[in-house]
């Protein structure tokens, strides 16, 4: 899960 | 997105476009670290190349293209347009001591996976580096002791951004149990590497006063 979501930060 | 998030991109958009805007009126880069815009660049290409196959959101995507173009733009306007008004003598830190830890940081402590390892490693490889990235630029004010009002707005912009992403982080581990220990360990010490930055700033700038460094 942790991969999933993190690359929406800049 | 929440608005610490949001403020905070605003706030980095903002930083760079207090720099060229500083560059293109003064028609000089004196003041400003050759390494440390050198270094974002490394940032922003190593990490935000993924765009080219990750879609999060137009938002996502314009922003990061925005920050591989216009580094690359401040990039071109230090060393090529206005490259008589650089003073590399000032200009001292030395890069490999940011870049190599950097690097062997990110191939012991990253998120790879069997799918994706480069990417990845890039990825963390990005954070480290930008968690440091303006210790050049600090090293240089604290040589010349002094800056122009206009670099200080720069660099409280650009360091409110990093500033901004604590309470965001801290809001998403309270609204969607997300946590992720390495941009928030690096961004924690990157935030704290400007606290003498900000308190010469909200003590002297914020009054009017010129930024100088004591003696």
């Amino acid at each position: 899960p942790h991969n999933e979501h993190k690359k929406d930060e800049l | 997105m929440n608005i610490f998030r949001f403020l905070g991109d605003l706030s980095h958009l903002t930083s760079i476009l207090i720099l060229i805007h500083k560059i293109q009126t003064s028609r000089s880069c004196r003041g400003i670290s050759y390494k440390t815009q050198l270094l974002y660049v490394i940032v922003f290409v190593s990490r935000y190349l993924d765009l080219v196959w990750t879609y999060v959101s137009l938002y996502n995507s314009l922003m990061k293209l925005f920050f591989i173009s216009s580094s690359s733009y401040i990039l071109y306007l230090i060393k090529i347009r206005f490259r008589p008004t650089l003073d590399p003598s000032i200009d001292t830190f030395s890069l490999p001591y940011l870049i190599i830890p950097a690097a062997i940081l990110s191939l012991i402590f990253n998120y790879a996976d069997e799918k994706a390892w480069l990417s990845e490693v890039l990825w963390s490889f990005s954070i480290y580096l930008e968690s440091v990235a303006i210790l050049p630029q600090l090293f240089l004010l604290q040589r010349t002791g002094e800056a122009e009002t206009i670099t200080t707005h720069y660099l409280f912009a650009l360091g409110a951004y990093r500033a901004l992403y604590i309470p965001n982080w801290i809001y998403r581990y309270a609204t969607e149990s997300f946590v992720d220990p390495i941009a928030i360990i690096s961004g924690l010490i990157q935030t704290a590497l400007y606290a003498d930055f900000f308190y010469i700033y909200f003590t002297k700038v914020i009054r009017g006063q010129k930024f100088e460094l004591p003696a």
